[in-house]
């Protein structure tokens, strides 16, 4: 007791009961609004490779993760028409961190290619953080956990280290803000077309991937506690040779 | 070997202490989201086997049923010495994790491995 006080603190930490956060979905009453489209077949698929019909992991998922988040846009606004871009600005609140969970991954699925009536456009996505580089999935990726594409249409882009080194240690609210930018076929005539209509979900959505820290945590604190005590013995024994 | 060397603790056989039959155990039982009215918010599975432990927990406890010595103890204290200290419970002993789907309330998808979902085995403790 008197050589570990870090692992007291593990201890004394109210978070770190893992179990509880499912009392607290299940006291809301009220229906939730289920997304529907594309990013409920993603985690649908998700579910089915990971997890068999009663709801137990499959011994050889290659998920990479014990918890993945689908994030949608709270937000999104149409830029003016700038050249043959046309610009949507699409903001994903990120919800405060859980000490008990560790950010390991962080990727964004969007329509590259959009098919609508009278227009056919090419679209990528931007992370709207200085100094941050993406990283588009090569569609041969050996040993990737991510889904194999569903659609043609949609692609998707890993900005983990965006996420990790610029926003996810910010204090306050934070918001991970893309620009969702799409081009019209060239030799077509340069229209501007609505995206009234047109949710944010139906363009683009954030996937997080996290795992339990607790082993983590503990493992690093139990090792800090190794050292101290360590070195709390080794100075008593340098004083008894002494 | 309590009972085999203190003559004021008899020997009980399992017949005495109940039927095999209503010995600790698990039972499989199967519940639907919807019986415990979170299938609004959960997606899947739609089923859910968490199972149950039940039965009596005699003083001889048998080897497979993982109880720890103190259960032993407990049920000689309640039997010899005083009454109010309950008998050994049966309770789960390991459990498995179970994968869920579901929507939080800001329309999020989640995906999660919750621990300690499912009974896997029992214990008299």
């Amino acid at each position: 007791k008197a050589g570990w006080p870090s692992i007291t603190r593990l201890a004394d930490d109210p978070t770190l009961p893992l179990n509880l956060d499912l009392a607290k979905e299940a006291s809301g009453k009220e229906m939730k609004p289920r997304p529907q489209g594309y990013p409920l077949r993603y985690m649908l698929k998700l579910y089915q490779r990971s997890a068999d019909l009663h709801g137990h992991p499959r011994e050889n998922r290659t998920i990479g993760a014990k918890m993945v988040r689908l994030v949608k846009p709270s937000a999104n606004v149409v830029r003016p028409l700038r050249g043959p871009w046309h610009v949507q600005i699409l903001d994903f609140p990120l919800t405060s961190n859980q000490v008990a969970y560790q950010l390991i991954r962080a990727t964004v699925v969007y329509r590259h290619q959009l098919h609508l009536v009278h227009y056919h456009l090419s679209c990528h996505v931007e992370p709207w953080i200085p100094k941050c580089l993406a990283k588009h999935f090569p569609s041969s990726e050996a040993g990737s956990s991510k889904l194999p594409p569903m659609s043609k249409a949609w692609t998707e882009m890993d900005i983990t280290h965006c996420v990790q080194q610029r926003l996810w240690n910010r204090k306050g609210r934070r918001i991970l803000r893309l620009r969702f930018m799409c081009q019209q076929q060239k030799g077509s005539e340069v229209l501007e077309f609505q995206w009234h209509g047109m949710s944010s979900l139906d363009v683009a959505f954030l996937l997080l991937y996290f795992n339990d820290t607790d082993r983590s945590v503990q493992a690093k604190l139990l090792a800090q506690g190794q050292e101290e005590l360590t070195d709390r013995e080794s100075s008593v024994l340098m004083r008894s040779a002494r | 070997q309590a009972c085999s060397i203190a003559s004021d603790v008899p020997c009980h056989s399992q017949e005495h202490d109940g039927s095999i039959n209503n010995q600790c155990s698990l039972h499989p039982y199967k519940v639907s989201f919807h019986q415990l009215g979170w299938d609004h918010w959960i997606i899947a599975p739609r089923l859910y086997t968490p199972n149950y432990c039940k039965g009596f927990c005699s003083r001889v406890l048998p080897y497979g049923l993982n109880s720890p010595n103190h259960a032993i103890i407990q049920s000689l204290v309640n039997e010899l010495v005083n009454h109010s200290v309950p008998q050994p419970s049966c309770v789960p002993y390991k459990f498995l994790p179970m994968s869920i789907l579901l929507v939080e309330a800001n329309g999020s998808i989640l995906y999660k491995e919750y621990e300690g979902m499912i009974a896997q085995s029992c214990t008299c403790r």
